[in-house]
């Protein structure tokens, strides 16, 4: 564990009895190769780093602490501090205009889909009628995946079946934005509350599918944008979270598959490099796979 | 003089930055760093140029020197491939794409639908045989997967395909019981054709962090992968892990991904994909 590591480093500066100069280097170093193989992003590391010196530095020995121990708990809080508060678990539901949207975005195979139903379940329990729409009309049977799960919660879902067969082979942004606006209307007449909107996987450099999605804002308004990122994501993370967020404004993040054994360094990434609050974590396959996210859960894990 | 930019300290961050933002992992890139930097001073070919083809000369050694194949095929039986890896990776779209390939070669192609447990999994399929014009041997939802193998290699077998390609549920690794599910699956494969699956291919995302290396180390143990291929490289995330993965595990890549469609895909080229990281 990094504890471990750290005991070690300070150990071969024989007992040291506070924390200088000296011992820093070969600790943040350390600390720098952990947050790196617990796949946080370079530049948040570097950041990361730079604060924890600042703040470590000269600091008074505390009487039940090992400096190796004060150190790591100099990282902690300042990995809660970057996770921030756990104001995040609500989704905005509430519209002056029924029903209140909410938008999935992200890369292809992260869990959008999964995650659509789960919330559909979610909303449920605590009283909501929320109705269900794809509007993927690209990925082969995606449509008919989200009818399973809709039937698997249980909960309403917009076919939209007469609007793609006249779309013929010409499936692209106009027949979405059609599903999207028919989906609306149909959740008004059948009195949904809440309107959840998968959509279909996409590069955040792939600008005719990313402009699909800016067009897809535009005509629902959505109070809730959520960006769905697989946790085991490396590197990658800050570039395609800080695209999405430049180009949709997202309100919040899910971060699934955390029934893995990831380290999810791409949480710290993600929300540092987009200052949007994690809202849940996918947990499993199951509709009741989703759960609040707990900063202190992840913030574990990345320490290992 | 030269005109060769001498490669300065500033260099060398900026590579080894390079290859830990391509998932190469931080270790790995500081040794090979450190490794190529002391080389360079010894041979005095310390300009920038050289020091670049050094690095890739290195990555590329790693990926040439990961030597496991796919296991013999008796003749006149079909070659039996079966993709694995975990949710989301892009294994029943690379399907679709290995399908395509074969079928431009004059090959004959069956494909198993077997992820029964996944919503509209077989469906999905379905239409990429549909696409790529390839049968598809299914059953229910919830139907054992080594049931629907069973029935695919039966049929292969009698059909004379040239392939079948067996389609997995995604899984994580941490989940004994569905990697045991593949053991079984392995075993019912090998009962019925001798060496089957001869080519079990880890589907790999090419956004996937360190969590790729121990993912590799457990598939590799319970369905005895030969090779990776490696999905969405068509995206801003460049693959590194696959690095790690040939040193540790010997496995080569044998694809890659670049998009959505049936043509998006072409065997793997290391230089390509080096040169492409170290930029
Ligand atoms: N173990 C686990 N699997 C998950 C989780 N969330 C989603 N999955 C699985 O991940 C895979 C991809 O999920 P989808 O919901 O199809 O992903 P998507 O983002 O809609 O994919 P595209 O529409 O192709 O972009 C499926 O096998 C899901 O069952 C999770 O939290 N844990
Ligand atoms: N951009 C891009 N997308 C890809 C590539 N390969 C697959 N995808 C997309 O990734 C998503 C997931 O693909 P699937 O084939 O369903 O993945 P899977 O591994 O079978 O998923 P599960 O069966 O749920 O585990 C789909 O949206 C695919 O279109 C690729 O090379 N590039
Ligand atoms: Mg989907
Ligand atoms: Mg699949």
């Amino acid at each position: 564990t990094l504890t471990d590591r750290l005991q070690r480093v300070f150990k071969s500066l024989r007992g040291e009895a506070r924390l200088t100069e000296a011992n820093m280097a070969e600790t943040l170093e350390e600390i720098r190769l952990a947050l790196l193989e617990a796949d946080v992003a370079q530049s948040i590391v570097e950041a990361v780093v730079a604060d924890i010196r600042v703040k470590a530095l000269g600091q008074e020995v505390m009487a039940a602490l090992s400096p190796a121990e004060q150190v790591i708990k100099i990282l902690r809080d300042e990995l809660l501090d970057v996770l921030g508060g756990g104001e995040a678990a609500r989704v905005n539901v509430k519209s002056s205009a029924p029903p209140a949207v909410v938008l999935m975005a992200g890369l292809q195979g992260s869990g959008k889909t999964t995650t659509s139903a789960k919330l559909a379940a979610w909303l449920k329990k605590r009283g909501h009628r929320p109705m269900l729409v794809s509007v993927d009309v690209y990925r082969p049977a995606a449509r008919e995946q989200l009818a399973l799960l809709a039937e698997q919660v249980p909960a309403p879902l917009f076919a939209g079946a007469e609007l793609v067969a006249q779309a013929g082979a010409a499936l692209g942004t106009a027949v979405v934005l059609d599903l999207a606006k028919a989906a609306r209307r149909d959740a008004v007449r059948s009195g949904c509350d809440v309107l959840i909107v998968d959509t279909a996987g996409r590069l955040h450099i792939d600008e005719p599918l990313m402009a699909e999605m800016r067009q897809l804002k535009q005509a629902l308004a959505p109070g809730e944008i959520l960006f769905v990122a697989d946790a085991m994501v490396g590197q990658d993370a800050v570039h395609s979270a800080a695209e999405f967020h430049r180009q949709l404004s997202f309100t919040g993040v899910v971060l699934t598959k955390l029934d893995g054994d990831t380290r999810g360094g791409a949480a710290l990434s993600i929300r540092r490099v987009t200052g949007q609050p994690i809202k849940f974590i996918g947990t499993s396959e199951r509709l009741d796979g989703l759960e609040v996210f707990h900063p202190d859960r992840i913030v574990g894990r990345i320490l290992g | 003089f030269k005109g060769r930019a001498e490669v300065s300290e500033a260099d060398l961050k900026q590579l080894e930055a390079a290859l830990i933002g391509a998932d190469i992992g931080a270790r790995t890139a500081a040794e090979i760093v450190a490794r190529v930097r002391q080389a360079a001073e010894e041979r005095r070919e310390t300009d920038l140029a050289s020091v670049r083809r050094a690095i890739e000369d290195e990555l590329v050694g790693i990926l040439e020197r990961a030597t496991r194949r796919p296991r013999q095929v008796p003749d006149g039986e079909p070659l039996v491939l079966m993709l694995v890896g975990v949710n989301g990776t892009g294994k029943t779209t690379t399907i679709g794409k290995l399908t395509q390939y074969y079928r431009a070669q004059g090959r004959t192609v069956l494909l198993c639908a077997a992820d029964t447990f996944r919503a509209a999994a077989t469906e999905q399929l379905q239409a990429w045989g549909q696409r790529t014009g390839a049968e598809v041997i299914h059953q229910k939802p919830g139907a054992d997967p080594s049931a629907v193998l069973y029935d695919a290699l039966a049929a292969a077998k009698a059909r004379k395909s040239d392939f079948v390609i067996v389609d997995t549920a995604g899984r994580l690794h941490t989940k004994s019981n569905l990697m045991q599910e593949l053991a079984k699956m392995r075993r019912t494969a090998g009962r019925l054709i001798p060496g089957a699956p001869h080519e079990v291919l880890l589907v790999l995302d090419a956004t996937t962090g360190q969590n790729g290396l121990q993912q590799a180390r457990q598939f590799a143990q319970a369905a005895d992968v030969t090779g990776l291929i490696v999905t969405k490289l068509d995206g801003t995330a460049r693959g590194g892990i696959v690095i790690a993965i040939a040193r540790e595990l010997g496995l080569p890549v044998r694809y890659v991904g670049t998009g959505e469609q049936a043509d998006d895909f072409v065997p793997f080229e290391p230089r390509r994909f080096v040169e492409a990281i170290v930029g």
